[in-house]
């Protein structure tokens, strides 16, 4: 369960004082599908990066599961994510000169939840088409197949909620029906699914559509998925 | 002028031969307007990379305007390349710690044409709706935003060729409108515009849609736009 009031997020740049957030208010609860989308630069992955642990509020309130990530250390915060959260990054984040195998299982690394791992990574890159491209790192992977490793990644640790920023933006149909397909079916199980998308025909997967426009949440409407 | 005969590409990994274009036969005139899609993994950026005189192919026939890059020097093809071909990465390929505006300039510094760069550097960026993001550095700017910088880059040098790879993977409808029109602007003025994409609605842009699966060339047909 996520809830945020009146959340801001700003940086100092250049000595201006930029207001990215303006003021978000926001409950999500265990299990929901909710599609984000708004115009390019409009705040989606600074938000999400926030739901995600991944950067703190410059102001108002932000709390997860009843705890207020703001209060928690470094190390506590970063417990709570590896757990919590799976995350698919809009750039990947892949680690370079690193098999897809290996960039699949490295969660598991954090969690020490090594024993099924290896089946689990085998599986997860199997599910998302790319059996036969294990041991290739990202510069042996195309932008698509390097999406899908971020995409098997995210589910490695089996996250109660799975964070997923324009997650089929080098997919072409099929991969992305089949990849929308997977993040169905791990919400049919009980996981909070979020994700940022531009493609009306991804965000229709979605229970619900919440549209930002310059920092602020423009609508949050129920959608029947087709 | 582009052309093709046999082209393929092949990679040697794990002791194995692994041939990704299997015999591409193509000819694109200087000012035509083409579409590339296909599967994720089936060869696009590949292709792109060869036409872009950034990769070579393994085998067969390859020319661009009458010249055989595969017989130049590395210094001549990238000569070349600086002059003749704008390039939009599919991962956008930014300078890390270097502003928008510099970013955009970059290619006049190998082509020394520094006359008017600063000029027309700003307008580039102000084109692609980014005047007011000029000095932040990719960290400081959105997925969409690093990609609409990517854009302005390839148009630096006024090229006569411009070759997109999923150019409006992280853009929203709006931005996704604005771009295409600049590249069908600049298609207008006689320039050669290449386009990877996986959306229909990107394609429906182009005169031509050429769909490559699994390393060939499966349909190649003309396009009406709307
Ligand atoms: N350096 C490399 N070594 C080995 N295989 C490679 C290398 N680079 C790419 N590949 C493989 O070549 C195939 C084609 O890659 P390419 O990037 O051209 O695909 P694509 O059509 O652009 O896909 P996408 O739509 O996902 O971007 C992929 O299966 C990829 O795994
Ligand atoms: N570190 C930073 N410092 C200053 N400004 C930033 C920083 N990071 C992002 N921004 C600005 O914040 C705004 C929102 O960025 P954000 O990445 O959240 O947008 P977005 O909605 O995800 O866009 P896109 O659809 O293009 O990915 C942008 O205008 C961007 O320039
Ligand atoms: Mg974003
Ligand atoms: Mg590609």
């Amino acid at each position: 369960m996520i809830t945020c009031k009146n959340l801001k997020k700003s940086y100092l740049i250049g000595g201006e004082n930029l207001e990215i957030l303006k003021g978000i208010d926001l409950t999500i609860s265990q299990g929901e599908f909710v599609a984000i989308m708004g115009p390019s630069g409009s705040g989606k992955s600074t938000l999400m990066n926030i739901l995600g642990l991944l950067d703190v509020p410059t102001s108002g309130e932000f709390h997860i599961n009843s705890v207020t990530p703001g209060s928690l250390t470094d190390d506590n915060m970063a417990k709570i994510r590896s757990r919590t959260v799976g995350f698919v990054f809009q750039q990947f984040n892949l680690l370079a000169r690193t098999s897809a195998f290996d960039n699949v299982q490295l969660p598991s690394l954090y969690t020490g939840t090594r024993r099924h791992s290896i089946h689990r990574a085998k599986d997860l890159l199997t599910a998302v088409g790319l059996g036969d491209r294990m041991d290739h790192p990202p510069s042996q992977l195309s932008g698509g197949q390097q999406q899908r490793v971020a995409i098997a990644r995210s589910m490695m640790n089996d996250p109660e909620m799975i964070l997923a920023d324009e997650p089929t933006g080098n997919l072409d149909g099929k991969s992305q029906t089949e990849i929308m397909a997977l993040f169905s079916g791990l919400n049919a199980t009980g996981k909070t699914v979020i994700l940022i998308t531009h493609e009306a025909d991804v965000a229709a997967y979605a229970r619900r559509i919440i549209t930002i426009r310059d920092g602020l949440i423009v609508s949050d409407v129920p959608n029947i998925p087709p």
